[in-house]
């Protein structure tokens, strides 16, 4: 099924809520 | 619970402004109960959920990594002056849960639990094969550089005398072969002079705290120790404590027996 212009899937991706941005370095 | 309350919890993006304000509160909290080691500084917000709590208020449920900075527990320096422990000199984690009340405005932390780990040897050697790693505090080499250390600022520092309180950090340095050691002093109410027995050198109620951070260079003619301590402003005991009573003996300052004979080359 191709979604419709209008449909909530056209939104766009949305930001995953987390987690949050990482400020120094992951280890 | 009652019927159609629904999860019973609201979700909060982690980057969120009120998220990094709660989790902020929770380093803050976590800093000011620190008893040893490293301050610490927030990395990452991993989880958060935020919880109604009946009959007022909430519960933020939380989980946060943060990075061991090079301030110690002890340093009074403001924790924006203090930088973070980069991974070439090996870095340590902190994974942490918490659960802070907010009512009538108020944070109220309900719940903090920390784990702390290194980062892995194998990690540091990958983008630094010469870079010091992190090794336990009873090796041999560990033990006698602090000794060889201590001995060497109370040989040059004629007044009091200092006795070991925590060793902090210790690496293994390849290239020259050395030891690197930081750790914790406190002024005792011993001279340096006078020291035979430094098991029997009490704290002073008063604690002075000083951090030190040392080198010892392994060397086929010999070793050569470097140390260079910062003392702390003193603390003042508590209010409950008894002004008119002794000076209090504090049984969490590890005895440090003095070195068989001075180190061979000594710089301080």
């Amino acid at each position: 099924k191709v979604g419709q212009p209008g449909d909530a899937g056209a939104a766009g991706p949305v930001a995953p809520l987390c987690p949050g941005r990482v400020r120094y370095f992951k280890i | 619970a009652p019927q159609g309350a629904g999860l019973g919890f609201r979700e909060l993006a982690c980057d969120d402004p009120e998220t990094e304000h709660v989790a902020l509160i929770a380093v803050d909290y976590l800093n000011k109960h620190l008893l040893q080691g490293f301050r610490q500084i927030l990395n990452q917000i991993d989880k958060v959920k935020v919880w109604s709590r009946r009959p007022f208020g909430e519960v933020y449920e939380l989980e946060i990594d943060t990075l061991e900075t090079t301030c110690h527990a002890l340093d009074p320096t403001p924790l924006a002056n203090c930088s973070v422990r980069q991974q070439a000199e090996h870095a340590v984690e902190g994974d942490c849960d918490f659960h802070i009340l907010k009512q009538d405005g108020q944070f109220r932390v309900l719940h903090a639990q920390c784990h702390s780990t290194p980062d892995s040897a194998e990690d540091v050697r990958k983008f630094c094969p010469r870079c010091p790693i992190l090794i336990r505090f009873n090796d041999t080499n560990v033990v006698h550089t602090v000794k060889t250390a201590l001995a060497a600022f109370n040989a040059q520092n004629n007044g009091t005398y200092f006795k070991l309180v925590e060793i902090s950090r210790a690496q293994n340095v390849p290239f020259p072969v050395s030891t690197l050691v930081e750790f914790v002093i406190a002024a005792t109410d011993c001279t340096g002079q006078e020291v035979t027995d430094p098991a029997k050198c009490n704290l002073l109620a008063e604690k002075q705290y000083g951090f030190c951070k040392a080198t010892l260079i392994h060397r086929l003619g010999g070793e050569e120790v470097s140390v260079a301590c910062k003392l702390f402003q003193t603390q003042p005991q508590p209010a409950n404590a008894n002004p008119a009573g002794p000076a209090p003996t504090v049984g969490q300052a590890a005895p440090v027996a003095p070195p068989a004979g001075p180190p061979e080359s000594v710089v301080v």
